[in-house]
């Protein structure tokens, strides 16, 4: 209940997030 | 009686304080059970960094508040503390259900995803206790407001950024005024932050470039 877009897609969340770098 | 701004503040601290009282300190049998599942356990690393981002916290919040408000800062951030462990076991368990996979190491090794998480953990406790219904200028909570904690923790705006939406997805006791001002650092680190002179970005973009064989120079950041 909230206008928050949720922008990632599926195969992105924290980890590939994260390992990028 | 009526909702006053006033009441709205008094009422979110109550309710984050309601729902951290009863959370742990320390990491949950769950979350160690994910860090004796690491290739390399990260239980260690966990609790000395933060033994040291604790000390880095009180000692500029004492700085930003005055040096009599020492105990305020070390509650603050043991509520942040309560929260970074919640939301770890939450977001490494949707993780687990998402790539169904058991070890985390590089993810839970990954200094930048705990200094973030923790940062971001901070910062919805800051910003609960923050909160002013009036816009006076500069009081001493308000320099405690976004994006402080960055600097305190020397953390990369674009790091802290990787963690809000998965922070707000997995954390259900947010409220819809907190998820907004969640958004709006979204948007300050993207529309400005990340790219302000010293941003470590540049150097990762033109690395990229170099990997991908175009050696481009990366534009400076517009005035």
């Amino acid at each position: 209940n909230h206008d928050y877009h949720f922008g990632l897609e599926e195969g992105e969340g924290v980890s590939e997030l994260f390992d990028c770098d | 009686p009526p909702q006053t701004p006033v009441r709205a503040a008094m009422n979110s601290i109550q309710q984050l304080k309601v729902i951290l009282n009863s959370a742990s300190d320390k990491p949950s049998e769950n979350l160690k059970r994910y860090f004796s599942n690491c290739t390399v356990n990260p239980s260690e690393d966990v609790a000395q960094r933060v033994e040291c981002l604790g000390r880095a916290f009180s000692d500029r919040f004492a700085l930003a508040v005055g040096q009599g408000c020492t105990e305020i800062g070390s509650q603050r951030f043991t509520l942040g503390i309560r929260l970074y462990y919640r939301v770890m076991e939450s977001m490494v368990k949707s993780e687990e259900e998402r790539l169904s996979v058991q070890n985390f190491s590089k993810l839970l090794n990954n200094n930048a995803f705990h200094t973030s998480l923790l940062a971001c953990a901070l910062e919805v406790v800051t910003a609960t206790y923050g909160w002013s219904p009036f816009k006076s200028g500069s009081t001493s909570e308000t320099d405690l407001s976004f994006p402080w904690i960055l600097d305190v923790f020397e953390l990369r705006a674009f790091d802290f950024y990787k963690v809000i939406e998965s922070f707000i997805k997995v954390e259900p006791s947010l409220k819809r005024d907190m998820i907004k001002h969640l958004e709006r650092c979204e948007h300050r680190i993207m529309e400005s932050i990340a790219w302000r002179s010293d941003s470590a970005l540049f150097e990762l973009l033109k690395q990229s470039k170099e990997q991908e064989g175009h050696v481009d120079h990366a534009e400076p950041p517009s005035t």
